[in-house]
């Protein structure tokens, strides 16, 4: 199972659709302060299953909708889709059937966030299930949010644990 | 509970071994966990030298050298257990050239080994110039975020433009 | 007690809303006192928009401007009550060069202004460029620091040097 | 009252008697990671009066004292001086006698450490007085560690308010 693209419509400061291709070997992102480099990383972690608004640096999950600038409107839908590539056909059982899997998370403001896989409505659990299966998921230990390795220097002895755990 | 958490410390233990003397071009380390009553609430303290350096508890080493402490640590877990994708977001910033080279051959390496993709967010030139392919993220409309596809020479500029 | 604290927040509030613009080449910040019963027991508050953005609490924003944001404030309080010497240690290491640059134009414009005189520890060759005089660190014997005078050149093969 | 020079001996990485020459304007300090460039702040916030141990990223104060390399003998003596040029005459009264000020701490390791200005034994309670009537001394706001920034960014709203204490 390989991941191989991420498409976003109004997800944080990504209005417009925007499509990140996912090659084999090291895709370098870069940018300006403050461009949206790190909103990508959230809108991975949350199409992969995030249910903490905090994890997504906001108050509340409607705090990823386009919030508005100051040329544009505010956004009342935001949608994540993520491309995998299953030709080695390693998916559990229930996605199996495809070659090519699209997982995909929209929210509407004030009315909660669902999940399709293939365009078929799916339960938040069977989509975590499916990318715990691989190893990875919304907390995974290969998602390194920015500021994560300095909270790993300053964490006590006790909270560097779940490190071990993940990889048990 | 405890026996898993034991052989999950000792595989994470020996890759950390060998990937913090990748990463600083020598010297030694090891995890220890804690001595708790309850064996799972034990926690994990790091013991580091770099090379030439005696060996000390890693909040004695710079905060570079702690940060590279760390990615060792980090890929350690990451490899007792690979995935598809992996996900950094300037881990590179408190590194100086030399280890910012380190770190990208270590890259290199485990991209080979486990066919893991990698996203890696960057300020610095060095690291930019090691990536098989670059993406830009601007907002050329203020407020609003768009991707383009560069080259090294893009990258800088788009570094610089601000 | 709490008149001081507020006579002092009104200090650094007016500073800080002109560091700040300053630093992000215009937008908006302000600080607030969080409401406590007990009014010495207030917190400080701090919200901001950078250039065409909206005003958010600091925690909403990136890391490179939450890192700016920071440095206004630090700012904001050292001209409250300006001191001979300012050392940073490494503060520019999130930011972009853009940043950097406008970083070091306030450096330069307060060591004017108060006369102090600033020890900058940094990895980024635009800082580097910006200093009056360089000295390199280096530890041609392992574990033993040295110091030395170097010129940006020199600055730069040390960077490099490991 | 301004800094112009700042001596160690024997302390942390700085076996070998070193001067830092500190004149008007931006000096910058560069170097590889781990050569020691943050212990040089240390020196001068520990000559300045620290009394905590963990400031100084040690268990005991003892650490600041060279501890040995693979080529080198551990010291049992450190020292700091730190040189004034007081020409405005703005230091206080009890010191205000020269142009030229040195204070100077020194510690023997199991034994303490203690003040020194202009060769004379002098309290630590008095070398704090002689910086903080200048607005600066170990923990003042202008002595930006490394990691401050990211803490003050992560630091709960009550925690910031000594930023504005030590302005009043
Ligand atoms: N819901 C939203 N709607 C619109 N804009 C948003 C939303 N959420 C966050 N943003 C904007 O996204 C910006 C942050 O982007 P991000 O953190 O990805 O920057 P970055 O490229 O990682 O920068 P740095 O290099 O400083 O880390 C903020 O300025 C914020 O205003
Ligand atoms: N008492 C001591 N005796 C000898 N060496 C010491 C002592 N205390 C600290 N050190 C050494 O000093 C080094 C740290 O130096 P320092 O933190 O100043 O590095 P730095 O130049 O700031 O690096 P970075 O760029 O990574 O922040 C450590 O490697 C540590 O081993
Ligand atoms: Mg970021
Ligand atoms: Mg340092």
């Amino acid at each position: 199972m390989q991941f191989s693209k991420l498409r976003l419509s109004g997800f944080k400061s990504f209005v417009d659709p925007t499509e990140l291709q996912i090659d084999a070997g090291l895709t370098g992102v870069v940018g300006p302060n403050g461009c949206g480099k790190s909103n990508l990383v959230e809108a991975l972690r949350w199409v992969m299953g995030e249910t903490s608004a905090k994890q997504m640096r906001g108050g509340e999950m409607d705090d990823v909708i386009f919030g508005g600038s100051s040329d544009r409107p505010a956004r009342n839908i935001a949608e994540v889709q993520l491309g995998i590539d299953n030709s080695d056909r390693r998916a559990p059982v229930s996605f199996n059937d495809h070659d090519d899997l699209t997982i995909s998370r929209r929210i509407e403001r004030g009315k909660g966030s669902g999940y399709r896989v293939n365009g078929k409505d799916s339960r938040a659990r069977d989509v975590q299930l499916l990318f715990a299966d691989s190893a990875t998921g919304a907390r995974a230990t290969g998602l390194v949010s920015q500021g994560r390795i300095g909270a790993i220097i300053n964490a006590k002895p006790r909270d560097r644990r779940h490190l071990l755990e993940e990889a048990a | 509970g405890r026996q898993r958490l034991v052989v999950a410390f000792e595989a994470v233990n020996e890759h950390f071994q060998k990937l913090f003397s990748k990463l600083f071009g020598g010297g030694d380390a090891h995890l220890s966990l804690t001595e708790e009553d309850d064996p799972l609430d034990a926690g994990l303290e790091i013991f580091a030298s770099p090379p030439g350096k005696k060996m000390q508890v890693m909040s004695l080493l710079s905060g570079g050298e702690q940060a590279l402490t760390a990615i060792a640590l980090v890929f350690a877990a990451f490899l007792t257990n690979p995935a598809p994708i992996c996900v950094l977001d300037e881990v590179d910033a408190p590194l100086d050239d030399t280890n910012v080279d380190r770190f990208c051959s270590l890259l290199s390496e485990i991209a080979k080994l486990t066919g893991t993709r990698f996203l890696i967010i960057t300020h610095h030139r060095m690291t930019m110039a090691r990536m098989d392919r670059l993406f830009g993220v601007t907002m050329a409309e203020r407020g609003v975020s768009q991707l383009v596809s560069v080259d090294l020479r893009g990258a800088e500029q788009l570094r610089d433009a601000g």
